[in-house]
């Protein structure tokens, strides 16, 4: 599981029976208290179906749950969404209107030592400039060979008496990171990764980018997270990213295909599925159709080669955002 | 990451936006500071990213996470979590 904090957003990823909608009201009332923040700009929530739904308790249950949870805090602002084949691996989504107000349970109380902060006045509501441009990609990968499975497995310690130590779970994430490439996926230079190998398996990383490429023009900022199930059975890996990618790989940074096939490589699931979530310039602005093109075009079927069939890709426009979704599954 | 039985790798992600991006907050501007600063507290504007770790963790008891390590990158704090 991960948390990432930028001045202006938070991101919370968590898996296994993590109560996530849970800290929603927290979250919100600690950028009230330290930032003067009055309003979401927006909210989104999101998630692959569970393999062990009946695992789940709170609000994430049912997806139902999830909705009217979700509603209690955004009302009308926020719509929910099914996007692609609900007997395989379907995805959902909430996402609520810019600037919506939530509204917070009458019992919200605030730690003490949040007094100092609440009397910063309120910014003001933000409409979506038209400079800005934000790109999000997601891989949910299931049913991970053997060989893609085998290195989330931490070694057995060694037997007798003399035995070393084993190793710490950031040395043997660290050691993974490496054996894997996954420590150069973006270049080294620029990338800092916190990686992590569970007992007895399982794998989680994070990264940061720092200052960005002023020879190739692309920006610096932004993160991925990897996360690891390799139990067969229930093998599963994610990766998301939301660092500028250019339209070409450079020795720094690989093009959206690139990064897609070197990841898929590295995890070698059967099935899987991407969501390329990219934010739009105002309609008729500059540079509108060529957005949702670069979108659409880069989950095409040829994207993984011949050895996986595209089964799905759906395409929807929502206030500000083009969202792509598409499925692939091994041959045979 | 491992428990009992079958573990549920599938998250579930949030992201909450409280602004279009981090240069869109008034705060960044000499003018927006002036305007929602205190006069005392004259630091770099690091809107969340000023929040303790402590704070956060309380958060994350409720979501049943707790926090493994930190890196901070140029925009962005990173909180590898359990669970």
């Amino acid at each position: 599981s991960s948390l990432f904090v930028a001045p202006h957003l938070l991101i919370l990823k968590t898996c296994g029976t993590t109560l996530n909608l849970l800290g929603l009201h927290r979250i919100i009332e600690i950028a009230r208290a330290y930032c003067g923040f009055t309003t979401v700009w927006r909210c989104f929530y999101s998630r692959k179906s569970f393999f062990f739904p009946e695992r789940q308790s709170g609000p994430h249950r049912d997806w139902r749950d999830e909705v009217t949870f979700l509603d209690s805090v955004f009302g009308a602002a926020g719509s929910a969404y099914t996007v692609g084949p609900m007997n395989r691996d379907h995805w959902l989504l909430y996402l609520t209107s810019p600037n919506a107000q939530p509204l917070l349970p009458s019992d919200a109380s605030l730690s003490s030592d949040f007094s100092l902060s609440l009397s910063l006045p309120s910014p003001p509501a933000l409409d979506r400039p038209s400079t800005y441009q934000d790109s999000t990609i997601e891989i949910l990968m299931s049913h991970l060979s053997p060989e893609g499975r085998a290195p989330f497995f931490a070694p057995s310690p060694a037997p007798g008496p003399e035995a070393s130590g084993t190793l710490s779970g950031h040395e043997l994430g660290a050691q993974i990171s490496h054996r894997l490439g996954i420590d150069t996926l973006f270049s080294r230079g620029e990338t800092t990764l916190d990686s992590f190998g569970f007992e007895p398996c399982g794998y989680s990383a994070n990264a940061v980018v720092g200052s960005g490429s002023p020879e190739t023009n692309i920006p610096g900022g932004g993160y991925f997270t990897i996360h690891v199930t390799p139990e067969d059975g229930w093998s599963y890996a994610s990766f998301e990213s939301n660092i500028p990618l250019p339209q070409t790989s450079t020795a720094d940074r690989p093009d959206i295909a690139t990064l897609i096939r070197k990841v898929v490589g590295i995890f070698q699931p059967s099935r899987l599925s991407i969501t390329l979530f990219v934010s739009t310039p105002p309609e008729g602005g500059i540079g509108e159709s060529e957005a949702e093109r670069r979108a659409w075009s880069a989950l095409g079927t040829d994207l993984l080669g011949r050895e996986f069939a595209r089964k799905d890709r759906i395409g929807y426009e929502f206030d500000g955002y083009d969202l792509v979704f598409a499925c692939f599954e091994k041959r045979g | 990451l491992s428990s009992p039985g079958p573990f549920e790798g599938p998250e579930k992600l949030l992201e909450v936006w409280f602004a279009p991006s981090a240069s869109a907050l008034p705060e960044t501007s000499a003018a927006g500071a002036a305007r929602y600063r205190p006069a005392a507290v004259q630091r770099e504007w690091k809107g969340l990213r000023r929040v303790p770790r402590a704070v956060w963790e309380e958060m994350l008891d409720i979501v049943k996470c707790k926090v493994l390590s930190v890196v901070e990158g140029a925009e962005v704090d990173a909180y590898l979590l359990s669970e």
